[in-house]
């Protein structure tokens, strides 16, 4: 089984090659600095995927790039989903970050009446209602919840129903998920208590 | 060295405990259960922190909170600084969620001369050359960098040579502060391919 922070890396190392020549040929040393792991570390993560470049010799850039790419899924584009069109929402809708590496914001749902008929980044709010008709046309198969956590639960099933293969959940609250189904949990709040962990620990605060 | 996810999981077990009568005992394996880890999961996590309860008649839940909190420091309140009051940084400013975990945003700088002066949440977004008086005078601990990602860098070495120990950014690059200062980098593009790794691999895409 390959561990997440392998997969995580992965995106790493594709984004530290996304600065580098595609002529040129890069040593697994040299790569693994440039992303602040160990030498060690890259080997055995690229092992997980297959076998890469030449021993000795390093990797050819364009190849490794266009490996990973596809190993990430990030060598197609995804049509993306985003329910609960509040700050949060707004704020990945708007950014055009996600789109650079495939990932179309496609539609937006909200349950407010007054929100549903505005324009957001380039699209329109929908009403709740139009998910499982608008989901399937436009063949979205990834969705973002930033709704509320008491509406976190009943979202997901609406989206596993309307055929949403992956979510990504920014209510702190847990939530299931079929088991086909890929459930990524984003709590913001435990990032900032993994800081306060280290001062507390260091005695700062 | 305590693994980055024991402290994560720290966080995961202080939220299912929030939600528990304090006068009840809980067992390690019912808490396990709630919070979606294994039994020994759990019984490991905690034995990185000290020992806990009385084997075999489970934990004192007020206790548990009581020491969990105090190892994640969110048994106090931090002043926090948020650098970049755009489409994120807004989003995060007004989010509630933040201070009921300790954590309350005091300042907020940007150094776009429009938006010096308006209100957000509830502080004033301030000019960026305030930064280190304001730091020090407000006692800021923690910073968020929701800057671009240009800025980033810069805006670290300003943050820390003002005091701050500890920086969550955003901003979707390397960036590099002293040893004593604890940095945790959130990139929200690289959770969306991690779904597409899911999606890539189970051929759903
Ligand atoms: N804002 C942040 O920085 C932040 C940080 C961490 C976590 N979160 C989490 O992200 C989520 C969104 O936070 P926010 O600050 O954007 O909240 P918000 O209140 O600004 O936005 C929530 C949006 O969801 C909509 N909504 C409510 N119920 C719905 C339903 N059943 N179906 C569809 N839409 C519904 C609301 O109309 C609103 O537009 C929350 O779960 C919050 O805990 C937000
Ligand atoms: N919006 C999102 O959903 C999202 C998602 C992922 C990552 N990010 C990252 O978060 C950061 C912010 O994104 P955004 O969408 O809010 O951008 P934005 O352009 O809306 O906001 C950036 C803010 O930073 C300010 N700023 C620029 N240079 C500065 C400097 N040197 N000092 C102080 N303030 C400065 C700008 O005036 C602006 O208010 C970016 O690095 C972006 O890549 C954003």
């Amino acid at each position: 089984k390959i561990p997440g922070m392998a997969i995580t890396r992965l995106s790493i190392y594709s984004r530290i090659l996304a600065g580098i020549d595609d002529g040129r040929t890069i040593s697994s040393k040299e790569l693994a600095e440039l992303s602040g792991h160990s030498d060690s570390q890259l080997r055995r993560d690229l092992t997980y995927f297959g076998q890469f470049g030449i021993p000795g010799k390093g990797y050819q850039v364009k190849e490794l790039k266009r490996r990973i790419h596809s190993i990430l899924g990030i060598d197609r584009t995804w049509n993306v989903a985003l329910v609960g069109a509040g700050n949060l929402g707004s704020a990945l809708a708007r950014y055009k970050g996600f789109e650079l590496q495939g990932f179309k914001i496609k539609a937006v749902f909200d349950n407010n009446k007054r929100k549903i008929g505005r324009t957001l980044g380039n699209v329109t709010i929908q009403d709740m209602e139009e998910l499982p008709r608008s989901a399937k046309k436009r063949n979205i198969k990834i969705a973002v919840i930033t709704a509320p956590m008491e509406a976190a639960q009943e979202l997901a099933s609406l989206l596993t129903e309307a055929g949403v293969k992956a979510i990504l959940n920014f209510a702190p609250v847990r939530i299931f998920v079929p088991s086909k189904v890929k459930l990524v949990n984003v709590d913001l709040a435990m990032e900032l208590e993994n800081l306060s962990y280290f001062l507390a620990k260091a005695g700062k605060g």
